[in-house]
């Protein structure tokens, strides 16, 4: 793991010393391997290095530590620093001065929106609110099924398309009839789309601009490579993202892409996906995030 | 793209990063890069195109694992792979692709535990026109698996595709189960050839490494499909798990539709991978 191969750099540095250039290079190309390996973003990579040069060097070496040791809390804590956002309240939801609240989740095929919109409902359930949920994926077959199944699981209300209603259509008449439906929060699933997909990509900006939901969350698979900065910027500029929910984080992924989405948008993490089951959504925490991606 | 008498160190990193942000991985990127450079030196023209000889380095790559493919008749395909790659989709181009060609094609829905997963296949055998077997959801898939695969064959089918639920590698009682689907899918149809393709979705990085090792290990992987590659995602991983595992990719998933789904083209990948 890094910290071994971070040890190793430092092998013939004992004690009390200073971090220098010379054996400093040799660490950073270390660090540059474990974070691509964890499919942290070339370029992300290229600046958390910049960065954690000019922390390290000179630092002075306290004798109760190793120097490998001084850079692997340099590089833990730099990380942990970049995964927490500023506003201590960006990773909660927002609630919408006048009811209903609304969630709109974005993202690629896959990723696991319809799955994180139920698992949002019964978390805000457990959490005292009403919550509704729109199936408003009109592509994939059976979505509309899916999405019924599972707020019937959960014993949340699901607003299905009726009448030939678009995507537009059934999450305007679910804000309208919201509160007489007894719903407070609604989340709006959307079909996966391709951000390259100009047509499917003006489809959900429409649904933004003309019903302006309070939280507009990118659904990532925790999975993705480097194609995910791309992704999100182009979703970001379309959509003001407010949130970012990281899937499928039970699996064995680094999840490296997450950070570099958040890193270049700015956009905080507010959930983790960590079972297809419908209690399977925790909080984010920076700290359990850094490690993982260090491996 | 050209290098000179001396190749350029800053041309090889720079295409070596292209290689890695195209989710080739930093080790295969490093070991292509440094064929590319072997291959450049030994180069006499006047002019050296690293470019080309980068395509060539991963042409290599691909081609020494592309072994033809042809579904023998009676043949088994089981999708395995991790959630929301695109195994269902997939599962219904190939059984359009196959009803195309006039076999006689069977889809067995696999997936037991999914919401509405046996109702998105429904609609996929509807679309492509073939029988479809289905269980009672929450059925133990391999039971679904096994009349599945016996009743089909004895209805004459010649191509059985079977789709499986999303699970994560990691997850050692899903790969128990999925160890179980396989060996009933032997029970049910001794002798017939079974192709086990692990579907990928190409955003996936380094993880599609961990993945294939361990439903390789775990079911004896014969083949992967890609999908998205319609997006902007490059797949360059493939390139790595021909190295390592000697997978062959067999077919491209290009979209959500019916016929989004090409075989895979050596040639025509690399091209994208380095235009
Ligand atoms: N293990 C695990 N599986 C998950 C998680 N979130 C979603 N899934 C699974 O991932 C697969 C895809 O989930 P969906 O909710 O259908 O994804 P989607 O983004 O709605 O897909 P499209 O609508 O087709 O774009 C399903 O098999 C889910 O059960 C998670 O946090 N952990
Ligand atoms: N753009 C694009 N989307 C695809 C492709 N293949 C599948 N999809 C989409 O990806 C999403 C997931 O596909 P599924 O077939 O449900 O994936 P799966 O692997 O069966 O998912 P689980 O059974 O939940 O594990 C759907 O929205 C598909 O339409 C492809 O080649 N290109
Ligand atoms: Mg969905
Ligand atoms: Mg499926």
């Amino acid at each position: 793991n890094l910290t071994d191969r971070i040890q190793k750099v430092f092998k013939n540095l004992r004690g009390q010393g200073k971090i220098t250039e010379a054996n400093i290079e040799e660490t950073l190309k270390e660090v540059r391997l474990a974070l691509l390996e964890a499919d942290v973003n070339v370029e992300t990579t290229k600046l958390f290095l910049e960065k954690i040069k000019v922390k390290a060097l000179g630092k002075e070496v306290a004798l109760s530590l190793s120097p490998g040791q001084v850079m692997i809390k340099i590089v833990h804590e730099e990380l942990i620093q970049l995964l927490t956002p500023k506003d201590k309240t960006a990773n909660k939801l927002k609630f919408a001065p006048a009811p209903p609240t609304l969630i709109l989740l974005a993202g690629l095929q896959g990723t696991g929106k319809t799955t994180t919109a139920a698992k949002l409902a019964a978390w805000l359930k457990k959490d005292g609110r009403k919550p509704g949920l729109v199936a408003a994926d009109l592509v994939r077959p059976a979505a509309i099924e899916q999405l019924a199944t599972l707020g019937k699981e959960i014993g949340v209300p699901v607003f299905r398309p009726e009448n030939g209603e678009k995507a537009l259509d059934v999450c305007t008449r679910a804000v309208k009839t919201a509160l007489q439906n007894d719903c407070n929060i609604l989340i709006l699933d959307t079909a996966g789309r391709l951000q390259i997909d100009e047509e499917m990509m003006n489809e959900i900006a429409e649904i933004q601009k003309k019903l302006k939901p309070t939280n507009i969350m990118l659904v990532v698979d925790a999975m993705t490579g480097q194609n995910a900065v791309q992704v999100a910027q182009a979703f970001h500029a379309r959509l003001p993202l407010t949130g970012l929910v990281l899937t499928k984080a039970d699996g064995d992924a680094r999840g490296g892409a997450i950070f570099s989405i958040t890193s270049v948008t700015g956009v905080p993490i507010q959930f983790v996906g960590v079972s297809e089951k419908m209690d399977g959504l925790e909080a984010f925490y920076p700290d359990r995030m850094a490690s993982r991606i260090l491996g | 793209l050209k290098g000179g008498p001396a190749i350029s160190r800053q041309a090889l990193e720079a295409l070596e990063e292209t290689l890695v942000r195209a989710d080739m991985g930093a080790p295969t990127a490093r070991a292509i890069i440094h064929e590319v450079e072997e291959s450049a030196k030994k180069d006499t023209t006047h002019k050296v195109h690293l470019a080309n000889h980068l395509r060539k380095a991963i042409l290599g790559k691909l081609e020494s694992v592309q072994t033809p493919f042809a579904l023998p008749k009676p043949g088994i395909i089981l999708l395995v792979g991790v959630n929301g790659a695109g195994k269902t989709t997939t599962t219904g181009k190939l059984a359009a692709r196959f009803a195309g060609e006039g076999r006689k094609v069977l889809l067995a829905a696999g997936d037991t535990f999914r919401a509405a997963a046996e109702e998105q296949l429904t609609e996929w055998a509807q679309r492509a026109k073939v029988e479809f077997i289905r269980g009672a959801h929450g059925a133990a898939p391999s039971a679904v698996v096994f009349d599945a695969l016996q009743s089909g064959l004895a209805h004459g089918a010649d191509c059985l595709l079977v789709d499986t639920a999303g699970r994560l590698h990691n997850r050692s009682n899903l790969m128990e189960e999925l160890r179980k689907i396989v060996r009933v899918a032997e029970k049910a149809a001794p002798g017939v050839h079974q192709e086990k393709w692990l579907v990928l979705d190409a955003n996936t990085g380094q993880n599609a490494m961990n993945q294939a090792r361990e439903f390789n290990k775990e079911v004896g992987l014969t083949g992967l499909v890609l999908t998205k590659i319609d997006g902007t995602a490059k797949g360059g991983i493939v390139v790595a798990l021909a190295g390592e595992l000697g997978l062959p990719v067999r077919f491209l998933g290009v979209g959500e539709q019916m016929d989004d789904l090409v075989p895979f083209d050596p040639g025509l990948f690399v091209e994208a991978l380095v235009p």
